[in-house]
């Protein structure tokens, strides 16, 4: 029953575990790092935006804190667009206990048919642990180069957050971050969004969402495609996510069993 | 020595724990006492074994590491014994049957990090602390 395998952990001698063994070790596990269950999340490709930029926090952290010789654990995947962490999000993420990335809700297709320049974006924010305070939030969306405009050309990209929604009338919106970007440029657009964050998790009744909003130089609203925003059926490596880092504000005890 | 002065006495060095120890050492060295003290032992926990490579994305696995060993007469160097590991030995040497040995314990702890999705296929990348043991020892 023991087997040794030919790779990295050659120097462990193994033995295969009994299902019954296998279920008792898979629970252990999971008290230690504290969760009730297994998770099964229903989309999980390592090469979307969110995953592939929180893989780039973790090999940022891995780094610093493993010893010599197990760097060979980190798994090596394709960055088609870096670099994705920024000096900034190193700072963050030396002060943060977590970090969460959150995939945007609403679907896009639908929403091209219903807003042509405005883009709606919705994150579920209600699985947060408790006892977790946010440091710090970003909004990260995608800008491509565009050949058929002029390089010189600008636009100005604006992120709201979405105070109310009444029925038959104009929605409520607050001002959170602008960006002024050229036609010609590509990467990352990153905005701070911690206070709206903030907000959301004291009152999550509150979390009607993000709008984003394109202007051109003569401040005419434009289609976010327009100027290289990419989002919807864009590729799925430049799909707009939510990332936030979080501290522990308290000290926690895992649950007696 | 009830022959020898208070003066003669106070010159002489006061014998420590430690002193005590070496001498106890030396006497139990010939009674065959197993010398399997404290150690760190090697176990390697795969993420990939356990079946979870859909919610874990990092790492594959860690090695996690336990101890394991005897915290008994004569504690050798590499315990890496605390003062009152040794004062807990002797007492226990004394009266085994009411104080229990020191405990074989992680006495170096490190961090890892974990990155994997939730429920809803969210990604959360959490730093666990004192997860992996680096050292051992008799406390």
């Amino acid at each position: 029953n023991f087997s040794v395998d030919n790779d990295v952990r050659s120097s462990f001698i193994q033995r295969r575990l009994r299902s019954q063994e296998r279920r008792e070790m898979q629970r252990e596990i999971l008290s230690i790092l504290g969760l009730p269950h297994r998770p099964r999340p229903h989309v999980h490709t390592k090469h979307n935006a969110a995953p592939m930029f929180m893989l780039d926090l973790y090999n940022t952290i891995s780094t610093d804190a493993e010893p010599p010789g197990y760097s060979y654990y980190k798994p090596v995947l394709p960055t088609q667009v870096s670099p994705m962490v920024t000096p900034q999000d190193s700072r963050f993420l030396d002060d943060a206990d977590m970090v969460m990335s959150f995939v945007n809700l609403v679907d896009q297709d639908q929403d091209l048919l219903y807003q042509q320049h405005r883009r709606e974006f919705r994150f579920d924010l209600s699985r947060i642990p408790e006892g977790e305070a946010v440091t710090a939030a970003e909004f990260r969306i995608y800008k491509d180069f565009i050949q058929e405009r002029y390089e010189n050309e600008t636009f100005k990209v604006s992120i709201y957050q979405v105070l109310q929604e009444p029925p038959n009338s104009e929605v409520e919106l607050l001002l959170l971050d602008q960006r002024e970007v050229w036609a010609a440029e590509e990467g990352w657009l990153v905005f701070d969004v911690t206070d709206t964050s903030n907000v959301w998790l004291v009152n999550p009744e509150q979390n009607l969402g993000l709008h984003l909003v394109l202007e051109d130089s003569n401040g005419q609203t434009r289609n976010s495609r327009l100027g290289g925003l990419v989002s919807g059926s864009g590729p799925q490596d430049k799909q707009p996510f939510m990332v936030v880092f979080f501290k522990a504000n308290e000290v926690r005890f895992r649950s007696i069993r | 020595s009830a022959h020898k002065g208070r003066q003669s006495n106070r010159s002489k060095p006061q014998r420590t724990v430690q002193d005590a120890l070496k001498a106890v050492e030396a006497a139990t060295d010939n009674l065959g006492i197993s010398k399997e003290g404290c150690k760190k032992h090697e176990l390697y926990v795969s993420f990939r074994d356990l079946g979870w490579q859909d919610w874990i994305i990092a790492p594959e696995g860690y090695a996690a590491y336990y101890c394991e060993g005897e915290c008994a007469f004569p504690l050798n160097s590499y315990m890496n014994a605390t003062n009152h590991a040794i004062v807990q030995t002797l007492v226990h040497f004394i009266n085994p049957d009411t104080v229990p040995k020191p405990c074989c314990a992680p006495t170096q702890l490190h961090g890892i990090s974990v990155l994997y999705f939730d429920d809803s296929s969210n990604v959360i990348l959490k730093k666990y602390r004192n997860m992996v043991v680096r050292a051992c020892g008799c406390h």
